[in-house]
């Protein structure tokens, strides 16, 4: 499964 | 962390940076929409909220970006619409910001990936960068020209974002991660700048000045 927008992103 | 992130953050520092120095060095900020960046403090903000919720020691880099991104932004606003107030463009910065939050915050409470307020504000924030450039290029096109200087900025600035999108690339390739949300409005948001990439490109590399109509 595609782990979708975990916030580990700026 | 990938090479295309890296080089993404850094672009928007880089962006950020030589923003602050041409308003600082010139003491003007003549060809600067302030709206464009009003809506990237907001943008900052209400996607950093966690910031501000529950104090976290700054004891990665991630946190003190963030708190970068949100005290340059705050900082260049003040120098636009208190420090240099007079030099700023009020005039031509005419495109309604309303139209871009407005439908920003709505699409947000449509499409979200959780209906929970801190979810809906990091969406409504992804939404908002993706047009926020609108009201800078929207200045631009009426008064015919960009200083070389606000040309090197919107260049990093659209980088940025670009750059990302190689990182979303990576990262569905290699991680298997997808945040379909982020990819779609930063694929808009690139594309916005395509006009002036081209224009950058072809002009300023040479030493040109953009002038429009190109």
């Amino acid at each position: 499964k595609l782990n979708v927008n975990s916030k580990d992103e700026l | 962390m990938n090479i295309f992130r890296l080089f993404g953050d850094l672009s928007h520092l880089a962006a950020i940076a030589i923003l602050l120095l041409k308003i600082w060095k010139t003491r003007s900020c003549a060809g600067v929409s302030g709206k464009t960046q009003l809506l990237f403090a907001v943008c900052f903000i209400t996607r950093y909220i966690d910031l501000f919720l529950h104090f976290v020691s700054l004891y990665n880099t991630e946190k003190v970006m963030k708190l970068i991104y949100i005290s340059a932004s705050v900082f260049t606003c003040y120098l636009i619409f208190f420090k240099f107030k007079a030099t700023y463009d009020g005039n031509h910065d005419s495109m309604r910001a309303e139209f871009l939050i407005v439908p920003a915050a709505g699409l947000a409470c449509l499409i979200n990936t959780k209906f929970d307020a801190i979810e809906i504000l990091w969406t409504f924030s992804i939404y908002l960068e993706a047009v926020a450039i609108l009201p800078q290029l929207f200045l631009i096109s009426k008064t015919g020209e960009a200083e070389t200087i606000t040309s090197h900025y919107l260049f990093a600035q659209g980088s940025y974002r670009a750059l990302y999108i190689l990182n979303w690339i990576y990262r569905y390739h290699y991680e298997s991660h997808v945040d379909t949300i982020a990819i779609v409005a930063g694929v808009v948001q690139t594309i916005l700048y395509c006009d002036f990439f081209y224009l950058y490109i072809t002009k300023v590399v040479k030493g040109q000045k953009i002038v429009l109509p190109a």
